[in-house]
């Protein structure tokens, strides 16, 4: 909206772009306190601030890829992660041909060295290695202190209950399609 | 649930498994026919094969993925397509060095062989080619006759309205684990 140029919302105008009553925007926004005006609305600027605010989106992520393969690669060059304040700052992997080499301004590191991430305020991490080795990953990241993961390998992993852990699965957003189709 | 030799589950024990109320199961499965026996719940074999036809996964799809580069190779690599019964069985490129190249089995044809998708049963695509491209490549999928897109790239395309798609972008998904952390 912001970029239309727009400097203020209704809550009603919101509540179409979200599908929502427009009373329940006023009542979400309130709980976490009044940032409109009666009559005039929300101002944009000031609304986006406070959303990524409630969303622990308002500073800067530090994220470490490990497995650079094909989907690591994918993910190292997508520009969409600065939209919402990460950062990728470090990448592993096992395979010698590809330790040292540097893409988007990383360096390529050894998997031994993950557990210097610590020091390096890293606290989030994605994991883009092949299924069998992806536990094993998994539990270094948990002892180098990440507090969140991004899963895209097929195996559930298993971390302890304070470490959250989100599994993506790319045919299961396929699987939306079929149900639209006549 | 049946890899785990399992022959039938209870209304209860699947209300459980996705945290909604028992009731909410036998109310929702009722609608589209009665699957369970009282007191003894539902056949697992017949559920799941119940389950996949309401939501139109009873049939092999053939899907084309358009741009084989780092994402889509890791997109032709991955085995999670089967489960839901996609097969991936056309893949397009428009770079020279790419196109002829074997992988999973497909062979890599040049874009212009679009058009082609049509006489070969085809009515699902993945786009994953860079942004400024997607949106010519979509319009050729609607006029080869694709029903559903799944679109990688970061920008809206626009397509007529009978044509469903789903945009993917992980850095949403990434963007909902800050939240969780303490
Ligand atoms: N969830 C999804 O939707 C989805 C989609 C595509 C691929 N995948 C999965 O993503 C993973 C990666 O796929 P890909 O096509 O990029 O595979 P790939 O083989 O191209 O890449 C894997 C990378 O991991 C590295 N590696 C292997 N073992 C390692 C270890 N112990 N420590 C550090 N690095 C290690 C390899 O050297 C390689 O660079 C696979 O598990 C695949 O199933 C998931
Ligand atoms: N949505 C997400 O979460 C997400 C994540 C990673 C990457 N991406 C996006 O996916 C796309 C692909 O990323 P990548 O890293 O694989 O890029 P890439 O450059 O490695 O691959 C792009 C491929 O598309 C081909 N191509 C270019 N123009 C084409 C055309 N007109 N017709 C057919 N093929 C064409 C290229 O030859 C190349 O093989 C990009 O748009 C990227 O922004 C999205």
């Amino acid at each position: 909206m912001s970029r239309q140029g727009l400097s203020s919302v209704s809550s009603s105008k919101l509540a179409d772009f979200v599908s929502v009553n427009p009373w329940q925007i006023r009542k979400d926004f309130s709980y976490f306190g009044d940032f409109g005006t009666r009559g005039v609305g929300y101002d944009i600027e000031n609304l986006a601030k406070q959303i990524k605010k409630i969303l622990k989106l308002d500073t800067t992520r530090k994220t470490a890829l490990v497995g650079v393969g094909n989907l690591g690669s994918a993910i190292m060059a997508y520009t969409g992660f600065g939209t919402y304040g990460f950062q990728i700052t470090a990448a592993f992997d096992n395979d010698p041909a590809k330790i040292g080499r540097k893409m988007n301004d990383v360096a390529v590191e050894n998997i031994s060295m993950l557990d210097t991430l610590g020091k390096r305020q890293v606290d989030m991490a994605i994991i883009a290695v092949p299924e069998q080795a992806a536990q094993d990953v998994a539990d270094a990241l948990v002892r180098a202190g990440v507090k969140g993961i991004l899963n895209f390998s097929p195996r559930r992993i298993v971390v302890p209950k304070k470490i959250k852990v989100i599994t993506i699965d790319i045919a299961t957003d396929l699987a939306r399609l079929p149900y639209y189709i006549p």
